[in-house]
């Protein structure tokens, strides 16, 4: 695993997080349910714990957007980049960009599963890097797996619980 | 297979916005080759790939592949 370097971590524990807008590719519910399930993977293992806000300005701020979008990092039409997001500092930092000319799907192993995009792009709103590991989630490309048997890979793990602790809850 | 300019194009884009390569300049071919291949055996060395500093089809098919936009190493 790979940490930002510098000081790139939450100072906090409880975090917020918005939905700003939503893909026409899924369900609002199946949005929401993958964005939630995405940062419980990050939850389970450590101290953090996210709250949904639907007003004003979160921590995670979680858009989709076309091509240029203001923030100096345009994407690039369909494949290629699927997403990106900053780590943590004020602003802009923690925000996770989808990039809406991608089809994204809730369970289909076709297209890209938003939760697993979701879940990588949220190790970056909490501070890690990419990984050389070709089996951790942080792994830059992108890798399709059973998102009903998924379990957040030891080398992600490690990563968070280097930044912020295990969870005391387990 | 030879790499051809459109190719050379995706490597050079992915480069630039994944490893730091500054826009090229134009004025001095030898900065701008032994720049490229500087960040390309960082990009090989990164995925596993065998480092050669040289543009081929393995670096090209990684290129390729759908990712995350986030650079790989800090610029």
């Amino acid at each position: 695993y790979s940490t930002f370097e510098g000081d790139y971590k939450w100072k906090k524990n409880d975090l917020t997080y918005r939905i700003q807008n939503y893909t026409p590719d899924m369900s609002q519910a199946e949005v929401d349910d993958s964005i939630k399930r995405a940062l419980q993977v990050w939850a389970d293992v450590t101290p953090l714990r996210f709250t949904r806000i639907n007003s004003g300005t979160a921590d995670i701020m979680i858009s989709f957007v076309v091509k240029d979008h203001a923030d100096g990092y345009p994407f690039d039409g369909p494949n290629g980049f699927l997403a990106h997001a900053f780590p943590p500092f004020e602003g802009i930092g923690g925000d996770a960009h989808f990039d809406d000319d991608e089809d994204f799907f809730f369970q289909s192993p076709q297209g890209y599963n938003l939760f697993l995009v979701a879940a990588h792009e949220f190790g970056h709103s909490l501070g890690l890097e990419h990984s050389r590991d070709p089996g951790a989630l942080m792994y830059p490309s992108y890798v399709y797996r059973d998102i009903n048997t998924f379990a957040l890979p030891q080398d992600d793990v490690n990563g968070i619980q280097f930044l912020y602790g295990p969870n005391p809850d387990v | 297979s030879p790499i051809d300019k459109d190719q050379e194009k995706i490597a050079m884009n992915y480069l630039t916005k994944l490893y730091g390569l500054q826009k090229q300049d134009h004025n001095s071919k030898l900065k701008s080759s032994s720049a490229l291949s500087l960040h390309l055996k960082e990009m090989q060395e990164f995925f596993g790939l065998e480092v050669t500093g040289k543009l081929n089809e393995e670096t090209l098919n990684v290129m390729k592949k759908p990712r995350c936009g986030v650079p790989d190493v800090a610029a």
